[in-house]
């Protein structure tokens, strides 16, 4: 029932789906592989050879393409394997109760988190350094670097606080952190622990 | 007091 996705975690959907197969990772792997060509069967092979990265492709097709994927000029047979991937991920998860479905969240970032932080560094590229102690141009990179997982809050009509962890280069569309309080989504999740509130502050 | 910790496998916008 999902028509629009600004988020999607490929690389723990596909372990996911690789491990509920009962760990014959290959297996699902050349499924969605053989499924996605199936799809794709005009599509020249060159396509795939650029596709060498994917983990699935496996080195049959010639390491070293160097091909980078740009956030939008994705080709049409990675959206493919990738909706694939994400098709059956949402068959797999549909009653799987370990994968919970939050709705009617409201998304913010704590004042003084890092995801707080990371939404406003990008912008920073354009802040006066010189007479600054720090280079605040490339306090993003070092943001980017630092951390991989970005955490929010997640607040239920009932007050329930939950803590959102999202990784930061599953973003689909260019969407970004900034985006996400603003949207009404339905999050899946899996439960993987627990923090205080205090702890998401930078000084922890 | 202690709060869940999500990790979010997919966030997106439902029909309706």
């Amino acid at each position: 029932d999902l028509i629009k996705v600004v988020y999607f975690d490929e690389q723990s959907a596909s372990d996911y789906l690789d491990i509920s197969a009962g760990g014959k990772a290959v297996t699902t792997a050349e499924d969605v592989r053989q499924r996605a060509n199936n799809v794709h069967a005009e599509v020249e092979a060159k396509v795939a050879a650029k596709l060498s990265w994917l983990p699935f492709i496996g080195g049959s097709a010639g390491a070293g393409t160097g091909v980078e994927a740009s956030r939008t000029g994705q080709s049409m047979l990675s959206k493919t394997l990738s909706n694939t991937i994400l098709t059956d991920y949402l068959a797999k998860s549909a009653d799987d109760h370990r994968v919970r479905q939050l709705r009617g969240l409201r998304v913010t970032a704590p004042g003084d988190s890092m995801a707080y932080m990371k939404m406003f560094t990008p912008y920073m590229i354009i802040a006066k350094t010189e007479d600054q102690g720090i280079d605040l141009a490339r306090l993003d990179e070092a943001l980017a670097g630092a951390k991989g997982y970005y955490e929010l809050l997640g607040e239920a009509d009932d007050d329930v606080k939950h803590v959102l962890r999202f990784n930061i280069a599953a973003f689909r569309n260019n969407y970004g952190l900034t985006d996400l309080g603003r949207m009404r989504l339905v999050f899946h999740a899996v439960h993987v622990g627990h923090t205080t509130e205090r702890g998401l502050g930078m000084e922890a | 007091d202690l709060l869940d910790v999500y990790d979010v496998v997919l966030a997106g916008v439902e029909y309706g």
